[in-house]
């Protein structure tokens, strides 16, 4: 049996609303570990990878080595409309079960029980290597969010370009070409903290489209965090209520290559 | 002009 109480269902409810327009159907993998999930879009562009530790649950039971749990991403987030924003979700599944329960509960006044049927999801796991990036950059989730909707009015591609004291956010499109450049900024309040990190300079380019739908999660933390490298994927995390030990979504990108 | 690559370009398959 699988059974994960978490007090703040808010929680899963903004992870699924930062995954449903990326991935159609996605299994849950749940062990004694806690839940992890990776899925890529359609398109085999990007990749999505949860992690949620047991530290995250009030409570968390699994009594099989793992299991898999299929679901559609429309119907779970049809079902987490019920969820408010001060109530707790308890999941529960049968180890053989099709299907699984969610109980959505504020206090004892209010208890709403939905049952989802389970699916069969075929799903491609990759292997992500532990990489040590050339350049990190740690934004507010608004700063993300905002520039990456400002400059999709521009063009499809942004290019990012972090250096020593600061990271440039740049598109090049029809109407003209425009430029974001955010200072390196450890020691102002923390809500507009801004730590760029680099030991080589990188730049890339990544389609905005991508990029605009990775912030859909911004408001699972309050900051984000960029990795990059040459010639490799983006990894923009976000670490579940900023705290890494809870877990994190990341969001992977392929680049693309300049002809 | 940009090609985009896929993710599968980068990660291994398991």
């Amino acid at each position: 049996m699988f059974e994960a109480v978490l007090s703040n269902g808010s929680t899963l409810k903004k992870i699924f609303e930062g995954i449903k327009d990326l991935c159609t159907d996605v299994n849950f993998d749940v062990s004694s570990e806690g839940i992890k999930l990776q899925a890529m879009d359609s398109s085999h562009v990007s990749l999505v990878s949860l992690e949620l530790h047991t530290d995250v649950f009030e409570q968390f039971r699994c009594d099989r080595d793992s299991m898999t749990l299929g679901l559609n991403m429309k119907s779970v987030t049809q079902i987490f409309k019920i969820c408010g924003n001060d109530d707790s979700v308890t999941m529960r599944a049968e180890d053989e079960g099709e299907t699984l329960e969610f109980t959505f509960e504020k206090g004892e006044d209010r208890v709403s029980t939905f049952e989802l049927k389970l699916m069969d999801i075929d799903s491609e796991h990759l292997g992500i290597p532990d990489t040590e990036y050339q350049c990190n950059v740690k934004l507010p989730c608004s700063e993300y969010q905002r520039i990456c909707r400002d400059m999709a009015g521009f063009g499809d591609n942004m290019t990012i370009d972090c250096q020593k004291g600061g990271v440039t956010f740049s598109v090049d499109g029809e109407v003209g070409k425009g430029k974001i450049f955010l200072k390196h900024q450890p020691n102002v309040e923390e809500k507009h903290k801004v730590i760029v990190t680099v030991k080589e300079g990188v730049e890339l380019d990544f389609a905005l489209r991508y990029l605009n739908n990775f912030a859909k999660a911004a408001p699972l933390s309050d900051h984000v965090q960029l990795g990059l490298n040459s010639d490799t994927p983006l990894s923009v995390r976000f670490d579940i209520e900023d705290k890494a030990t809870l877990g994190s979504l990341k969001f992977f990108l392929a680049p693309k290559i300049k002809e | 002009a940009a090609n985009q690559s896929s993710i599968t370009n980068f990660f291994q398959r398991k």
